[in-house]
């Protein structure tokens, strides 16, 4: 990666690849979901359907949301309510092709953009750590 | 900040400060701090004591782990355990003066940093938002 001129880094050089990307499912209850998200200690993880197609990130943060009542943490919502009745879906996505330039722009708001094929398949992830790492070793040569 | 190098950006320039950042303080219960933590929608948040010194961060991965019993989320811990007893203290620290290759290697393993005055005062932090923004404005130069 270092030999490369950094403009011509691609998304797919630096994406942590779908086998190592923990992710949940459309119908999981949404307890399931903050389980996997508590275990792994992530913020938020993307959402794929039985084809494993991309659909969607989950959080904790809309979880937590979700159960908030009035007065309390209402945890039988916990059961009751899915990843697909929750999850956050017009989310911008990259192609393993796209220039090292699209992926910093996706991240500026975003801490981590999902890679999918032409047809909607889920590559794995770009994440800001890994931009960032990138831009380090370039900033020193 | 375009006009200037990017290498002679600081952190103060750089910074959200302290009035605009969310935080707790080290005895409230952690119920307060995830109420905090979801209501502003931040994964983690500075700590401060009653004098405005830095002491620590503390997220809502840490608030989770603390109530996750074996079998539920044991909600009556969210009233007896304090921020103190879990907040991460060894955290690094940014000047105000440092510059912005400093920043970038500190923000290489925290999503932000804390910029704190020499004697501790807390002045703001600097985001992975911030210098990524300031990262894109250079590239297009
Ligand atoms: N187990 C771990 N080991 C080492 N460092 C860890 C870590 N968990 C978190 N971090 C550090 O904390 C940053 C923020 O993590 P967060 O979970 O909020 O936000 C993460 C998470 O939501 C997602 N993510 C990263 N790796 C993932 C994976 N393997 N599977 C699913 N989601 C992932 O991408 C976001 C940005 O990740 P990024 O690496 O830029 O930034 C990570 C990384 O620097
Ligand atoms: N209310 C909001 N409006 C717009 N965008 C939002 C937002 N909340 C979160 N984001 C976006 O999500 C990123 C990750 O936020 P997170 O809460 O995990 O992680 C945040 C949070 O833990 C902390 N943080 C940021 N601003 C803060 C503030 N004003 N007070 C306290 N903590 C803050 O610094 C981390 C990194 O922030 P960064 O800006 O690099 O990155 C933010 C930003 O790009």
């Amino acid at each position: 990666l270092k030999e490369l001129p950094l403009l011509q880094v691609t998304a797919e050089m630096l994406m942590v690849s779908s086998e190592k990307v923990a992710h949940v499912q459309l119908n999981n209850p949404i307890e399931h979901a903050l389980l996997i998200l508590v275990k792994s200690g992530y913020s938020a993880v993307p959402v794929l359907d039985m084809q494993y197609k991309f659909q969607g990130i989950v959080g904790k943060n809309t979880i937590l949301n979700e159960i908030l009542g009035l007065e309390r943490f209402e945890l039988e919502k916990l059961s009751s309510v899915t990843v697909e009745d929750v999850m956050t879906s017009d989310i911008p996505c990259l192609r393993k092709s796209d220039p090292f330039l699209t992926c910093l722009k996706a991240l500026m708001d975003h801490t981590f953009v999902c890679v999918v094929n032409a047809n909607g398949y889920f590559d794995g992830i770009v994440t800001r750590r890994a931009v960032l790492k990138q831009l380090n070793k370039y900033i020193h040569v």
